[in-house]
């Protein structure tokens, strides 16, 4: 018997072809809905810190687009951790397997409903990792989720982590998007 | 009830053979 989640989530792997638009670029890889499930997908994929720069793993719940667009995201915002260089080698891995622990044993109390998905972005200048929420304006939900956020990956107190609407990131006019929380 | 597994629990399956 397979212990089953609450949820059913669904693994999308974007790889940057400049040839293509961003959606063709895009691909949902599988779905899954029992912990079981979920390591035979784990095990059987790179980990992020050997994909090539310019990819992106999204884990979603399924009906969720990884996507600004989508009708669960477009209100919503996230939380960012952004990683030097050198975290690639010492804490990517583990910082993306820990939020993926946090979404599907939906680790954030009664603010789970609240959480859409988690994005890894593989980058040159910089991975990130970001928890993604459905509302921007739920105070209470986004904070909380946060606060878990830090814990379940260890962060020390001292590292602040903000959280940006999707709104405000979609509309910069430059590179920064400014924190609407941070825990 | 709501299925809430912590970090620990889950880990505990990564190298569980799928049949037994």
């Amino acid at each position: 018997l397979k212990h089953p989640l609450e949820n059913r989530w669904a693994l999308w792997f974007y790889k940057n072809d400049k040839s293509k638009t961003w959606q063709e670029n895009l691909r949902l890889i599988t779905k899954f809905d029992t912990v079981e499930d979920f390591w035979a997908l784990y095990n059987n994929i790179k980990v992020a810190s050997k994909l090539s720069s310019g990819c992106d793993y999204s884990v979603f719940k399924d009906g969720i687009e990884p996507m600004w667009e989508d009708r669960s995201n477009k209100c919503g915002g996230r939380w960012l951790i952004t990683l030097s260089k050198q975290q690639r080698h010492t804490e990517l891995d583990r910082f993306w397997l820990d939020t993926l622990l946090c979404i599907i044993g939906e680790g954030f109390d009664v603010y789970s409903a609240d959480v859409c998905g988690a994005v890894i972005n593989v980058r040159a200048k910089g991975d990130k990792i970001a928890i993604w929420t459905t509302n921007a304006e739920n105070r209470e939900a986004v904070t909380c989720i946060g606060r878990k956020f830090k814990e379940g990956l260890g962060l020390p107190a001292k590292i602040v982590i903000g959280y940006q609407a999707h709104a405000d990131t979609a509309t910069k006019s430059n590179s920064i998007t400014k924190n609407k929380f941070v825990v | 009830g709501k299925k809430q597994y912590d970090r620990e629990f889950l880990l505990g399956f990564q190298f569980m053979p799928a049949c037994v």
